[in-house]
């Protein structure tokens, strides 16, 4: 395992920050946000080029459950790209902080990506950075509590503080590190405090620039609870991609 | 000249004037300062504050906490915008309705 893994350091993987506004379409955003930077990862579209970048108009308006912006998953996400055998660029497929379900318009248009199948990962966060480091972002669901209040830096909560079994809110992975602190102990003046970077959607003025970090090692907030990926391209075995430092 | 409802206001001077800031910074008009609503709001920003401050105590990492764009919002409305009505985990959303005995309750 590398000691730090950053996604947004590799041009075309990352999107910009997006802002669901009035619609509960993180689930939406972050398995869109997902798909694209697997794309961008196999070099298979550039993900911040304007005629791509949220996909999750049409996850909405698709949604299998009805309208996507009172709340959703990401496995209902992952099964509506399946079922519409891919996605239609941003150009045809603009994107709305609203939904008119039953206006599906997927079969329309030229599907720009797709996905042969999405998984859920084991619940244990070392085997979680690897397959950030080695295959790319992951969705994530947590428990959004501490959010309201958070500025900046690494969120380390206790279960007490932060549920990880009432998780609530959807984002995406994008990588991992580790921060020293100066302690006031004089047996270990320094010690080092391991983050997981999650890219939020709630617009680049909140939390740093839009991202948040939460203390990797402790389930903090629920984040192993449901670490769910697509996956983009033949299962054949292939070097894994490695993750810029 | 006579004193407005909002100088009888017994809340201290300071926390007036961070308000002012955080509407200013995070672009919020309410109905005007005397009106209720600014009132509950700003009692809600100062529960707020006083939880930022309590989340920053018991904190074991390095995170901060304090004022965002989000501090006029009662934790109840920050759930309603933002997260799951049934967090995940608790009733997945594709099981059906089931109807109860009791009219009404699903």
């Amino acid at each position: 395992l590398p000691r730090t893994c950053d996604w947004r350091n590799k041009a075309g993987i990352i999107s910009r920050i997006k802002n669901q506004e009035n619609c509960k379409c993180c689930w939406a955003m972050a398995a869109a946000d997902n798909i694209e930077a697997l794309w961008g990862i196999r070099g298979r579209i550039r993900a911040c080029s304007p005629t791509l970048s949220p996909f999750a108009s049409e996850l909405l308006d698709c949604n299998r459950c009805g309208d996507g912006c009172q709340g959703g998953f990401v496995w209902d996400a992952f099964i509506t790209v399946l079922n519409n055998s891919g996605l239609a660029s941003e150009k045809d497929y603009p994107f709305k902080a609203s939904v008119k379900t039953h206006r599906c318009l997927a079969n329309k248009y030229r599907k720009v990506a797709w996905i042969q199948d999405f998984i859920m990962l084991e619940d244990n966060e070392h085997k979680i950075a690897q397959y950030l480091a080695t295959h790319g972002p992951i969705t994530v669901t947590i428990n959004m509590k501490l959010l309201q209040h958070y500025k900046k830096g690494v969120i380390k909560a206790k279960p007490t503080t932060c549920d990880p079994q009432l998780v609530n809110h959807s984002v995406l992975l994008v990588g991992f590190g580790a921060e020293t602190v100066s302690s006031q102990s004089h047996l270990r003046p320094h010690r080092s405090t391991p983050y997981w970077i999650l890219k939020n959607s709630w617009g680049a003025h909140w939390g740093e620039e839009g991202y948040f970090r939460l203390h990797r090692g402790s389930n903090s907030c629920g984040i192993t609870k449901y670490p769910f990926t697509a996956r983009v391209d033949q299962p054949v075995r292939k070097l894994p991609v490695s993750c810029p430092p | 000249d006579s004193l407005g409802p909002q100088d009888l206001d017994p809340r201290p001077l300071e926390l007036k004037e961070v308000f002012k800031l955080f509407q200013v910074q995070f672009n919020r008009s309410y109905s005007n300062p005397a009106g209720s609503e600014h009132s509950r709001r700003l009692d809600i920003f100062a529960h707020n504050l006083a939880k930022a401050q309590q989340l920053q105590e018991e904190d074991l990492g390095t995170a901060e906490f304090g004022m965002t764009s989000l501090s006029d919002l009662t934790e109840e409305e920050f759930g309603k915008i933002f997260g799951h009505q049934k967090a995940v985990g608790e009733v997945p959303r594709m099981g059906r309705k089931v109807g109860s005995e009791q009219q009404g309750e699903t």
